[in-house]
């Protein structure tokens, strides 16, 4: 259980005191260990600059908890085929989930409607992408958009959870991913968030969806208020963290935006926990944007936490962390991620070690198990794919079987932890066996990869099976995903190298003292090595560096004077060169190698450097090397350089286009500057310059009068455009946060009204204006004068409910 | 039972060479380029409309020999993929 938090935030939002998962001051509750949402806003972290995606049905981008993070750069209409992901209304109201998701991610804070987002500063997109047929094409082309300018993408769907189908994304899909991670925010790897699964109740696992299984995506469980395992909730073994999301009937439910510009508190499943996260990640990325998609998944291992999760199965792992099937590494906590993002150093590189045991075909004998074991070197021959320390495990199996629903199977590491890689399903009586399936887990994150592996596969018979038709494990690789160093160690390695190596980092360098300039004094060629050759104890041939004085000996390092550098001081030995090394300088009248500044790699003068030591980079503006380039340029890690921002940028990371701050009328969306468009225009995505807005609309985004933000004035916002008068049936009256009028629906049954309530002036056909009210016109035979009475004494005419209610036939009657 | 494939009139098609070669290979086979798909270089959408928009049997007929033409390394006809909100 948590404190109440006396600094409790407080928001106008209608829904806000119904967040329990987000604050903790409602004293008719006790408070859970919760998601520490508000510890990370308090410092400071909201989303800001972040932009999320969610792929899904669409998102109403109109909706009020929306417009204001609404950002038409990270949506499209996948379905239709343009820019607007606005979903399609119909009355079953088939096409509320994107929606749904989209506000709990970033739906507007303060701002009297709904709800508040869990990054409510973030930039919020949808793709809409299930409203159609969804074919491989649709999927890849929904996760390859705008890869640049996303951060993450947000996915609540999947293949049936029906506990008998067994799928996953296509060839197209699974290259999109893999561009994603590789290429997506610039090389640092898309962000892709999914939901781990609705079929708990029809025993589904989610190793069975190709999609929360990949190790692309980071896949997200739920939990209840008090900690259950929800109805809903499919377990497996790639679920890497949990959120709270909807529970039992006695339990409290999670709030968000819907359609029509509404609210719910509806059953959500696990369909929330996905953005939920995303918003988390968000959150995490404003606090560090340069983390990698791996650096993510790490972040979510160490701080997410089992707290009060209650689970059978909570095991350690050898690295010591504590994981489940059913929550991954437990329940997420944003304070921690933003608090570990801000200090990160990015993770060592991802190697890839694939194993094959000996031995291939064998039989799964029914009610055995069957055991299989690889001895792993984690590929340490070959330095670019040797795992020591384990991230992913993958198993891929090639399996044969009558009824694929009776299988277990389970991976046991060399450290001995168990991980259940497939439970078993009762509904699938598929006998199409696992064709080359990769199954995942997380459960061995940290620890060490050499040793001996076991696959254990179970075949229990669920229902009466020909026990002569044996299943077959014809083939199984195991692939090993990880480092080969210690990924929170590696620095002291990489970046901090020890005195042993005598490379200094580059504050070392810069703020060492002096070095030794013995060399840099002017000595005459003198001593010794003069008297020696004076009285001729040395007549042999000299060196071809050896100057015109001869030498004391055959070596380059006994001339007495050079034909082109001397190198080195006396104290030290000199010797002649042909050419200065590095860190030198060939002074060319001393006939002298000179040293460079202690920060040049390479120098023409003691202070003018071409090149660098390492860490820090060139400033070309006064031919310096400095740890940090100066504002307006950037590092270049290949050229070592500073090179210059873009134009439209203030500061840039990385790379010129990667902008951190932008010049004065430019806006940061992500890491692009984009104009800052006055009132009256929108950023116009093809021609990327701003364009006007309608002229209904003071703010927009784009050119349609649907696609106003808010009014220009002598207008009124009427649902979705803005109009110089309200249409009959409607009538004009104040929106709470907006700076123009409303047009607001008359009573039902009004074809006209003056204000809100009883105030129609006209009916609708069928419809008698009584007393300001439209009545239906129809009389009741059965109302009677002790009937008339009981509905006046009850004034049941002024509910709405039972206006209806024989009110016509009361009120002809008197 | 498994479920039948539901087979639709759109291809995902790999032609090394450009847009410009896409479209040529597109008119030859009577499909319309729908364009790159997503980031996937050398991928992409085609479109027939001749074609029964979705069928339990993948059709054959001329549009089929765009699987044998040597510009082309790879094409699939696009099955629907039965997928659930959550």
């Amino acid at each position: 259980y948590a404190q109440s938090d006396p600094n409790i935030i407080h928001f106008n939002d209608p829904k806000w005191s119904n967040m329990w998962y987000i604050h903790c001051n409602d004293k008719s509750h006790q408070c859970r260990s919760e998601m520490n949402i508000m510890a990370a806003w308090q410092r400071g972290y909201t989303g800001k600059n972040v932009v999320v995606t969610i792929l899904d049905d669409g998102i109403e981008r109109n909706h009020p908890d929306l417009a204001q993070n609404y950002d038409h750069l990270a949506s499209y209409d996948v379905n239709g085929n343009d820019h607007d992901p606005t979903p399609r209304y119909d009355s079953r109201s088939e096409n509320v989930h994107g929606t749904r998701c989209a506000g709990e991610v970033a739906a507007a804070a303060n701002n009297s409607h709904c709800i508040v987002g869990i990054a409510y500063n973030a930039h919020i997109g949808g793709i809409r992408m299930l409203d159609g047929d969804v074919t491989d094409i649709v999927e890849a082309k929904s996760l390859g958009i705008r890869p640049d300018y996303i951060h993450i993408y947000s996915a609540s769907w999947g293949p049936k959870d029906d506990g008998k189908t067994v799928d996953g994304p296509g060839p197209l899909t699974k290259q999109a991913f893999e561009q994603g991670i590789k290429k997506g925010r610039r090389g640092l790897g898309s962000i892709f968030v999914w939901a781990s699964g609705n079929g708990g109740r029809q025993g589904d696992h989610c190793s069975c969806d190709g999609y929360t299984s990949s190790i692309y995506t980071i896949s997200i469980s739920s939990t209840t208020e008090n900690g259950n395992k929800p109805w809903y909730l499919e377990a497996c073994s790639s679920i890497m963290a949990t959120t709270y999301s909807s529970g039992e009937f006695n339990e409290r439910k999670l709030v968000t935006t819907d359609v029509w510009q509404r609210c719910t508190d509806g059953h959500t499943g696990t369909s929330v926990s996905a953005p939920i996260v995303a918003g988390i990640i968000a959150l995490a990325l404003e606090a560090n944007l340069l983390l990698t998609w791996r650096d993510v998944q790490h972040l979510l291992v160490k701080t997410s936490r089992p707290v009060h999760l209650k689970a059978d199965d909570w095991k350690t792992n050898a690295a010591g962390y504590r994981v489940s099937h059913l929550y991954g590494f437990g329940l997420v906590d944003a304070e921690a991620m933003v608090l570990e993002a801000t200090k990160w150093r990015t993770v060592p590189p991802q190697h890839i070690c694939t194993q094959r045991p000996e031995r291939r075909t064998r039989h799964i004998h029914v009610g055995q198990s069957l055991n299989s074991s690889i001895t792993a070197s984690g590929c340490s021959e070959e330095p670019e794919q040797h795992v020591d320390y384990l991230e992913h495990v993958v198993v891929k199996v090639l399996i044969v079987h009558p009824r694929r629903g009776d299988l277990e199977i389970n991976l046991i590491s060399p450290s001995g932890t168990r991980s259940q890689l497939l439970a078993k399903r009762l509904f699938d009586s598929s006998n199409e066996g696992f064709r080359n399936w990769e199954f995942m887990t997380v459960h061995f994150w940290g620890e060490r990869a050499a040793g001996t592996w076991s696959l254990e596969i179970i075949d229990s018979p669920s229902r009466l099976r020909n026990p002569e038709v044996l299943g077959n494990l014809k083939e199984w690789t195991l692939t090993l995903y990880g480092t080969s160093q210690n990924p929170y160690q590696h620095f002291s390695v990489q970046h901090v190298p020890s005195r042993m190596l005598e490379i200094p980092t580059p504050e070392e360098i810069l703020e060492e003292p002096e070095l030794q300039k013995e060399e840099e004094e002017d000595e005459e060629y003198s001593g010794e090595r003069f008297l020696k050759k004076k009285f001729g104890l040395y007549e042999g041939q000299c060196h071809s560096e050896c100057g015109d004085q001869g030498c004391d000996g055959p070596d380059v390092a006994h001339c007495l004077n050079c034909v082109h550098f001397s190198l080195g001081s006396l104290k030290s030995g000199r010797t002649c060169v042909s050419h200065c090394p590095l860190g030198h300088y060939g002074d060319i009248a001393s006939h002298r190698c000179r040293r460079c500044h202690k920060s040049c790699e390479r120098c023409v003068g003691r202070s003018a450097c071409v090149s660098c030591k390492r860490g820090l980079y060139l400033n070309t503006l006064n031919s310096s090397c400095i740890n940090t380039c100066p504002p307006g340029y950037f590092a270049d890690e290949n050229q070592k350089q500073c090179l210059k921002c873009h134009d439209t940028c203030m500061t840039c990371l990385r790379f010129a286009d990667r902008c951190t701050a932008c010049r004065e009328a430019y806006s940061l969306a992500g890491m692009t500057c984009v104009p800052e468009c006055t009132n009256g225009t929108f950023f116009h995505l093809e021609d990327m310059t701003c364009s006007p807005c309608h002229s209904s609309c003071r703010t927009c985004t784009g050119p349609g009068k649907e696609e106003c933000i808010q009014c220009a004035e002598g207008y009124l916002q009427q649902e979705w455009r803005c109009v110089q008068d309200c249409t009959p049936g409607y009538f004009s009256g104040e929106a709470a946060g907006l700076p123009h009028k409303m047009c607001h629906r008359c009573e039902e049954n009004c074809l006209s009204c003056s204000g809100p309530g009883t105030t129609c002036t006209k009916c609708k056909a069928g419809y008698s204006l009584i007393s300001r009210t439209c009545i239906v016109n129809a009389s009741c035979n059965n109302a009677d004068e002790v009937f008339c009475e009981m509905v006046k004494s009850n004034r049941l005419c002024e509910r709405k409910f039972y206006r209806q209610f024989c009110c016509r036939t009361c009120l002809m009657n008197g | 039972s498994e479920v039948a494939q539901l087979y639709t009139n759109h291809w995902a098609v790999r032609i090394a060479g450009g847009p410009q070669q896409a479209d040529q290979i597109a008119a030859k086979y009577g499909y319309r380029n729908l364009g790159q798909i997503g980031s996937l270089d050398d991928h992409y959408h085609f479109h027939h409309s001749r074609v029964v928009r979705r069928a339990v049997y993948s059709l054959k007929g001329p549009h089929s020999f765009i699987h044998m033409d040597p510009k082309v390394d790879w094409a699939q006809q696009q099955v629907v993929k039965p997928r659930v909100k959550r």
